[in-house]
């Protein structure tokens, strides 16, 4: 599904130079749930935004659904992206003008594709946020926004989702009904990727992969505990 | 310090009223860590905005240092507010135009005063962000963006600090860090209150206040444990 191969991200030039990443190297396979820890500031997001294809790494390549990033113009990388990838940003990035149940049918629309209203229906309801649909963004709490963006991600169920902590701004019930949603895509064969710094959702992953400094500084099976 | 006093707060009108207070009474004394803790959509924020005379209750009255914030104009609130109140976003509100240390500085140079150079250093020092200070909000990682909101609001040592979810984007050593500044300023006489989904954190508080459905569904005194 999803292959980094000896990745490194760095930003601005000369003497102020941010090295992001630093010659990561991670495959994921579809039907699994990989968790993504570090240090504020390690990479993590930086990891996602590349897999995503969303920015151009400074060395390596990204290889998403079997088609190499690296050389395609602008145009097929966002189909590609649109065709493969769902996200959850950690700060949501829902879109203000539109509503949530909108934001939520993005995806589809731009993939030139009929939404699946039986499949978001069912979502929202898992998530706990029927009712909501015809709000705004800024008519949302923090948490309700973040389970929007969460369904978003999901709803064209792609191939491979990467989500930025997204239980960050829940409480731990609806954290764990989250978790379960992870779970259940996982195993209906979705490569799942999910940052986090909450040990219970790091749990549920069958790997745990350690960023510190930009680089991998472990990779364990998560334990069955 | 502050005083909460019936204080409700609809949204909308007509068949699309939202309540997301219902009568909350709720009195923070100088020297003090509170926790307020409830499910996404609970009313934490509102109950956050409210109590920082960010927007007006529908019902009810809110007093920041002995004064009533119902019928004062905007500017006497925003003076009050300069004046008593600092707030970490759960959106961080960072400026993006900004350097990150000038946002951190913008409280006092909005309040007419020099920033004090050496405290901010020290709170940066503390917060493990220090060689950050020049970078744009968009060039920091979400705890990095963290950091730097909670040291806006610290930086002034306002007799109120409202701060909502702070450690939400932090891993949990940072965490540790946030929490024992906020414990140092409760035992130097600042009013905290703080908005968590975290145990860890509710466990530093003295009171943990929880909210369900816009209302005080119980005030505990936190364990010494
Ligand atoms: N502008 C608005 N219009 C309508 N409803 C609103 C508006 N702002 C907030 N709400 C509603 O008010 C309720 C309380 O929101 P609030 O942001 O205070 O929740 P919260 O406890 O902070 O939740 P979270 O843990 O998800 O951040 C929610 O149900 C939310 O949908
Ligand atoms: N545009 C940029 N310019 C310079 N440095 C940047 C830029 N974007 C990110 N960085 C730096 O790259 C490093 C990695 O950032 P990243 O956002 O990936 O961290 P993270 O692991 O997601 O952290 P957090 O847990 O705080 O969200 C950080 O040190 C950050 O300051
Ligand atoms: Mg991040
Ligand atoms: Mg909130």
């Amino acid at each position: 599904a999803l292959a980094i191969r000896d990745v490194s991200k760095r930003y601005g030039t000369g003497d102020a130079t941010v090295t992001a990443l630093d010659g990561v190297d991670l495959e994921i396979a579809p039907g699994t749930l990989t968790a993504v820890m570090g240090p504020s500031g390690s990479g993590k997001s930086t990891l996602l935004h590349l897999a995503a294809g969303l920015d151009a790494p400074t060395a390596g390549d990204v290889v998403i659904g079997g088609t190499s990033v690296v050389g395609l113009d602008d145009d097929a990388l966002t189909a590609l992206r649109r065709e493969q990838v769902g996200v959850v940003f950690q700060s949501f990035n829902l879109v203000p003008s539109l509503t949530a149940l909108e934001n939520v049918e993005l995806p589809a629309l731009l993939a030139g594709r009929a939404p699946d209203r039986a499949r978001i229906a069912e979502l929202l309801a898992d998530l706990g946020v029927t009712g909501l649909e015809s709000r705004r963004p800024h008519e949302l709490s923090g948490g309700q926004q973040q389970r929007f963006a969460i369904a978003r991600a999901l709803a064209q169920r792609p191939a491979i989702v990467l989500a930025d902590e997204p239980t960050g701004a829940l409480d731990s019930v609806t954290s764990i009904e989250v978790q379960e949603i992870l779970v259940r895509q996982a195993a209906a064969g979705q490569a799942i990727v999910v940052v986090t710094h909450d040990p219970a959702v790091a749990a549920r992953a069958e790997r745990i992969v350690l960023l510190r400094d930009g680089r991998i500084d472990g990779d364990l099976p998560a334990t069955d505990a």
